[in-house]
C-alpha cells in the first residue's frame, strides 16, 4: 500500500536541517557532506543525507549504497550507511544508475518535496542536505520548503570558483539563511614523495570569502589521492584527517 | 532603440553549432570550451561562445572580459575576445558579477532562447556552448532549440564522475545529438620537482565512456597549475599545449 503523500511529515521529527552549498559544481560538495555526516554519526548524532542534486546525485555512491528502497507504512525508507547514516537521493530510485534525469524545473522542485516529505525520516538530530550547482530550482525550493537554519559554503581555490561562490552567499543573504561557515576544499597538494606543497588551483581567495559571508573559514582540506579512491570504493565514512572531528564541535 | 526579439535570427548565418557537455560540475567544460574556441580562431575560423551556464556563468572571466554589452540594430551585440571570438552571457548582461541569477527553469529557458536568438552572432562556421552541470532546463532547451550538430563530453577519472557522465551520454542518445568524441581532463599531475607522474583522481576510466558514447577520446589533459592560472587571470586564449591545436582538425 503506498501511504498518501507527506503522510511522513507526522511520523518525521528532524531537530536541525543544513544544507551544503557553493553555487559551482566540482568543488566537493557531496564530499563535505559525506564527511561532516560521517563526522557526526562518530559522535552519535542521528543524522540522515539528502542528495538534492536530482539531475548529477553522487551521495549513495560515496557511501557505496545502491537501490531499489523499500516503502514503509508512512513512506519511503531511506537506506542505512555502514554508520547508521539515513540516506535518500534520486539514484536510490532509478531501475539503473546510467539512467539520465531529464525534469524541467517543476519536476525538479516535486522530487526535492518528496524527497523531504515522503520520506520517513524518524527522529534525527541533524539532516544534511547536498545542493546541487546553481541557484536554480532545486536550490530555491530547498530554501523556500524547508526548515533549513544554515548553510556550509565550499569552495576551491580558483578565482572562477570564488565569482560563483560569491553569488550563493549573496543568494543566502537575499532569502535571508544563516551561514555556518565556509570550508576550502583541494587547497594545495602535498608532494608524497618530496614533500613540497603545490598550490595546483592557485592561492587561497577564502579571506576575502569569509569576509563576504560574514562567516568564519571552518576548514582547509588537501587535494590528497586517498580522498578520491576513498571515494570511488563507497568508503567515504572511512575518511579520517586532522581537524575533522573537531570541525563538527 | 530596442530591436523585436528574435530578429537576429534572420541576420545571423551560424554554420555549426558543437556543446560541450558533462552532466557533472567543475571538470573542466569551461576550460574545454575556451580551448576550443581559441584553437578554432588560431586557425581563423570565425568562432563563438554561448555560455548556457545562467546561474554559474564562468566563461567571460577566462576570456578576461566584463560586461555591459551594447544593443545594435538586431539584437544584442556579443563581447570580442582579444583573437576575435564573439562571447555572451549572462555575467555580461548583469550589473554586478557577484549578483546572484535565481531563476527558475521557464525563466532560465527563456534566457537560453535569448541568448541565441537576440544576439547578432552574424557569420561563424562554429558555435561553441558550454553547457552548465546537470540534464534540466538549460541543457534540454538547447538540445531541443538549437541545431546542435554534435556534443564533446569532458570528463574527469574519478568513478563519480563517470557515472554521471554516463548519464549525460545517455541522454545525448536519447535527444539523438551526435557526441563527436571525449576529452578527459585533470588526467594526472607531474609533479614539476622530480618528475613523477601522480593519478590524484585515480586511474582513467575513459575507455569505458568512450565505448558507451560510440566516440573516440580526443585527448587527456594533464592537471596543470598554469592552466588554473592562465584561466584566473583571463587569458585562456594564451594555454597551448601538445595536441591541441590537431585536435580540432
Ligand atoms: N580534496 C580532495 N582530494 C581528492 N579528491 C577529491 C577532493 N575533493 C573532492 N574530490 C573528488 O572530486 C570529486 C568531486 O567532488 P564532489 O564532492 O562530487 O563535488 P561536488 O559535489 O561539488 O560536485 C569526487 O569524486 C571526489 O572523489
Ligand atoms: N587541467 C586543469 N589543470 C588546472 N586547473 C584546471 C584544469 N581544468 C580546469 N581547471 C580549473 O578548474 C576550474 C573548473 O573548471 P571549469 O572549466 O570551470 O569546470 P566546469 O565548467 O566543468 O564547471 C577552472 O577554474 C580552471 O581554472
Amino acid at each position: 500500500p503506498t501511504p498518501k503523500p507527506g503522510t511522513a511529515e507526522e511520523y518525521n521529527n528532524v531537530k536541525n536541517v543544513i544544507a551544503v552549498m557553493s553555487g559551482k559544481g566540482g568543488v566537493g560538495k557531496s564530499l563535505v557532506t559525506g564527511l561532516l555526516a560521517s563526522a557526526l554519526a562518530r559522535k552519535n548524532f542521528k543524522v540522515g543525507v539528502l542528495d538534492a542534486d536530482i539531475t548529477g546525485p553522487s551521495i549513495p555512491m560515496l557511501f557505496g549504497l545502491h537501490g531499489p528502497v523499500a516503502v514503509g507504512e508512512f513512506g519511503i525508507k531511506p537506506l542505512e550507511s555502514r554508520t547508521g547514516i539515513k540516506i535518500i537521493s534520486m539514484n536510490l530510485l532509478l531501475p539503473s544508475e546510467d539512467q539520465p534525469v531529464i525534469w524541467r524545473g517543476p519536476l525538479v522542485s516535486q522530487g526535492i518535496r518528496q524527497l523531504w516529505g515522503d520520506v520517513m525520516w524518524g527522529d534525527l538530530d541533524t539532516l544534511l542536505i547536498d545542493l546541487p550547482p546553481g541557484t536554480s530550482d532545486a536550490t530555491l525550493t530547498i530554501m523556500q520548503s524547508l526548515p533549513v537554519s544554515g548553510l556550509v559554503m565550499v569552495t576551491t581555490p580558483q578565482s572562477l570558483a570564488s565569482m560563483v561562490v560569491t553569488k550563493a552567499i549573496n543568494m543566502a543573504h537575499i532569502t535571508k539563511v544563516d551561514i555556518i561557515g565556509i570550508i576550502e576544499n583541494m587547497a594545495y597538494f602535498d608532494c608524497p614523495d618530496n614533500g613540497q606543497r603545490y598550490y595546483i588551483f592557485g592561492r587561497s581567495h577564502s579571506a576575502v570569502l569569509s569576509e563576504n559571508a560574514k562567516a568564519p573559514l571552518l576548514a582547509q582540506f588537501p587535494i590528497d589521492p586517498n580522498i578520491s579512491s576513498y571515494c570511488d570504493a563507497g568508503n567515504v565514512e572511512d575518511i579520517r584527517f586532522d581537524g575533522l572531528d573537531a570541525l563538527v564541535d
